[in-house]
């Protein structure tokens, strides 16, 4: 009688955890913006014999974004998943793989993301402050006055923004923005670009120094404003292409 | 509706009797969730 078939492959067996960090993280690797993405769920695998030793694998995964910026050294496994009350970002991610003589590689990849609903946070944390939308006129604002906070008090490089990762605002009782968003170290001391703002450019990609900062912005009832801006140190290979000018 | 009451009667004579205690397999998808679900 011929074999029977192999069991269907399950979405916690080894091969296919093992195919899902290698597609995690080609995700993360081919990112630009935003935030890396950590593995939170195996939805569904399904594996396409293509013949000895070669076979197609198709995974859907559920990701979770993480506390650290794409451009963060920080390996994925010391990264932080943003937790459900700090309204938590879901990737949902098809992706096809090869495994070819026991060596797995990406074919293609396609991932979409979506913040959990303001409903969900709210019944769970009722006074948590919620993802607000990146063009909004106060976190813009809170941008511009907390990195010119740096600036201004900084001896080091003269930082440009980079993008806003992302903004929460909060109404009550207090009403609080706060914002994170990545940097880039220019040519200019902070005392320079008083004189000549200008002639401030960022560094060439063989000595770039990227940087991921956080600020608070208390509103009412009265002005508060804490920023906290950490450079990351040259990353050789590591560049930062500005939004729109991505390969998708 | 004589042949499905045969039918029936059949399947049901063919179901394997399960051991006591048996636990079905869990389904192989959707996989263990590793920190929550939104």
């Amino acid at each position: 009688a011929p074999a029977a078939p192999p069991p269907p492959l399950g979405c916690d067996d080894p091969e296919s955890e093992a195919a899902a960090e290698v597609a995690v993280n080609y995700i993360n690797d081919h990112s630009h913006h935003g935030y890396k993405f950590a593995l939170n769920r195996i939805e569904q695998v399904r594996v396409l014999p293509q013949g000895p030793n070669n076979e197609i694998l198709f995974l859907e995964l559920d990701l979770l974004e993480t506390t650290c910026h794409i451009l963060s050294p920080t390996p994925l496994a010391n990264c932080t998943v943003r937790s459900f009350t700090e309204h938590a970002v879901e990737g949902d991610c098809d992706v096809k793989l090869q495994n070819l003589d026991g060596k797995l590689s990406v074919l293609a990849s396609k991932c979409h993301s979506h913040a959990d609903s303001s409903e969900d946070v709210h019944q769970l944390c009722p006074d948590c402050p919620l993802l607000a939308s990146l063009n909004n006129t106060e976190v813009l604002a809170t941008v511009t006055t907390a990195l010119n906070d740096h600036n201004s008090k900084t001896h080091d490089a003269y930082l440009r923004l980079l993008e806003i990762g992302r903004a929460r605002i909060q109404n009550h009782p207090v009403h609080v923005v706060s914002v994170e968003f990545a940097v880039a170290a220019t040519n200019c001391t902070a005392e320079e670009a008083k004189v000549n703002l200008e002639a401030c450019q960022l560094l060439p990609e063989d000595q770039s120094n990227f940087g991921f900062c956080t600020a608070t912005a208390v509103m009412r009832p009265s002005q508060n404003l804490q920023v906290d801006c950490q450079l990351y140190g040259h990353q050789p290979g590591v560049t930062y292409s500005q939004p729109g000018q991505d390969t998708s | 509706s004589v042949a499905k009451r045969a039918a029936a009667e059949v399947a049901q004579h063919d179901k394997v009797p399960r051991p006591v205690g048996f636990v079905p397999p869990p389904p192989p998808c959707p996989g263990k969730i590793r920190y929550f679900k939104i």
